[in-house]
């Protein structure tokens, strides 16, 4: 059964779209098909990956979302094998509001997903959601389609804040529309390891989870990944380019990380 | 008259909040009465000063945009003299949907710190309007109520993809809401010295504006500030003590730099 991976966190800037283009690349790179979803209006994930969602007019995510359009229509190739993506464009921005009436606003992504898998040639083993910088409709939308939340965290004091909001809206949502789901780890991004704080706020996170071992929530077994995304300039470059990282720089520390991070997912594979 | 300035980017993470908090206290300690608005539903800028808005029961922003209250009862002092906050809470994540069908609902900060300028005991010289990393009502409602915008940037490729649909916003704001806005500069945060990648994204962001010279849009006068903001930790570390750079850190860059952007920020007084 194909992984529905959300990247999530209302802290902005702390990684989120950065982690899902190259972890879905290193997934690629090791074999597994790979399905993107950018549920951003800002299409940060859509640039990243150097797709025009205007150059072919084909649907996009905010039409699959408003406007019934069929999900295998959004989804279009990109220059990295085995990834494909369905863009968004900033018309996902009115997308919240426009939905207010809608009876189940919250599951429109997750139906249409349940269409698209009827359909062999749409294959894939990981689906990877980008979530823009909030708890809104839009990660609703992807928390109910998803089977693991990743949480992406720079490890600094802000950023620690959200957690627990991040973690109860998770809780519902696990709890009143998607039983499934689970968190299946804290991805640390943009790690300076010369500095105390990352340790601190390492420290703290790694205290509030192994208190909630056992405890029967969502998030009761996750883990911090071992593997923490160091800050390495290239990784803010490659984008500009439309590449990632695997194409713009293959021996940087941002591709190592990356590659590192996704063999920890896979070993978590049938581990359902 | 004070000045009204929203610090704005729907980019998440470019330092909004570390931009607010740091500002206003080199305003602080300048002499100037600065009277802070956190905006932000994460409530980062509220637990930067140390202010816990549910320790005294007094209403909070959520209560003044959802519920009639007066914005001078919301107002709290800080441990930092010449700064008050008018604090968020996590409420204020449900006020663009409950608001939707309220008349008027761009204009209601405007509203209410129009009543608050009524009270002599209220007054300031600085209004500073942190944002959340969107362009929804919360930042309309600040848009509504500036004079001025400073537009946060972290000189990333990603961060400057926004700027256009930015700008976009701020010129319906003026031609429909608000005609006196414009945009007083552009704040580069975080900046790496050492990286090519920030000279680049700075490079183009100049020519942009240099290009819009004299077209009468509300960033035709607008530059990017000579000061960069640097990047440096210490900066990530005070918002866990509640306290501002000048507190936790007064001979760090972090302090300089903040300070340097003040002078600039004042030295523009009365060229209204
Ligand atoms: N490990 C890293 N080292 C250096 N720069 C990084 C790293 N990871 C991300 N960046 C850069 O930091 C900025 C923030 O990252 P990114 O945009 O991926 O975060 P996000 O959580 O998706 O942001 P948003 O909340 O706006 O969606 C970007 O400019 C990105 O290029
Ligand atoms: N100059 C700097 N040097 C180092 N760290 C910084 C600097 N400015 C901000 N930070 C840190 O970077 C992170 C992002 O900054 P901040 O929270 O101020 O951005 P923001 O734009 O307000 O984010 P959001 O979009 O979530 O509101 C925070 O953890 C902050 O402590
Ligand atoms: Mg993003
Ligand atoms: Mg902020």
């Amino acid at each position: 059964l194909p992984r529905h991976i959300a990247l999530i966190n209302q802290k902005g800037g702390v990684g989120k779209t950065t982690t899902t283009a190259n972890l879905a690349a290193a997934l690629a790179r090791a074999g597994r098909r790979v399905l993107l979803v950018d549920l951003d209006p800002q299409s940060h994930l859509t640039m990243h990956l150097g797709v025009d969602p205007a150059a072919d007019g084909k649907p996009t995510i905010y039409d699959v979302l408003t406007d019934n359009a069929a999900l295998a229509e959004a989804v279009r190739p990109t220059a990295v094998e085995n990834i494909r993506i369905a863009p968004a464009t900033i018309d996902l921005a009115a997308a919240e509001v426009e939905l207010v009436g809608v009876v189940g606003r919250e599951v429109l992504l997750r139906d249409a997903l349940a269409t698209l898998r009827a359909d062999p040639e749409a294959a894939y083993d990981y689906l990877l959601l980008d979530c823009p910088p909030s708890l809104g409709l839009l990660t609703l939308n992807a928390l109910s389609a998803a089977t693991e939340v990743l949480i992406c965290l720079q490890p600094h004091f802000l950023a620690l804040q959200g957690v627990g909001k991040l973690l109860e809206t998770v809780g519902l949502v696990a709890q009143r529309i998607n039983a499934s789901l689970t968190v299946g780890g804290v991805v640390l991004c943009m790690y300076d390891f010369g500095t105390k704080l990352a340790g601190e706020v390492t420290a703290d996170l790694a205290n509030f989870l192994a208190e909630s071992r056992g405890k029967g929530q969502p998030w009761s077994s996750a883990e911090i990944f071992k593997t923490c995304i160091r800050r390495n300039i290239k990784l803010a470059e490659c984008p500009s380019f439309g590449q990632v990282i695997f194409q713009y720089a293959p021996g940087s520390h941002g591709a190592q990380d990356y590659a590192k991070l996704a063999d920890e997912v896979m070993a978590m594979e049938g581990a359902g």
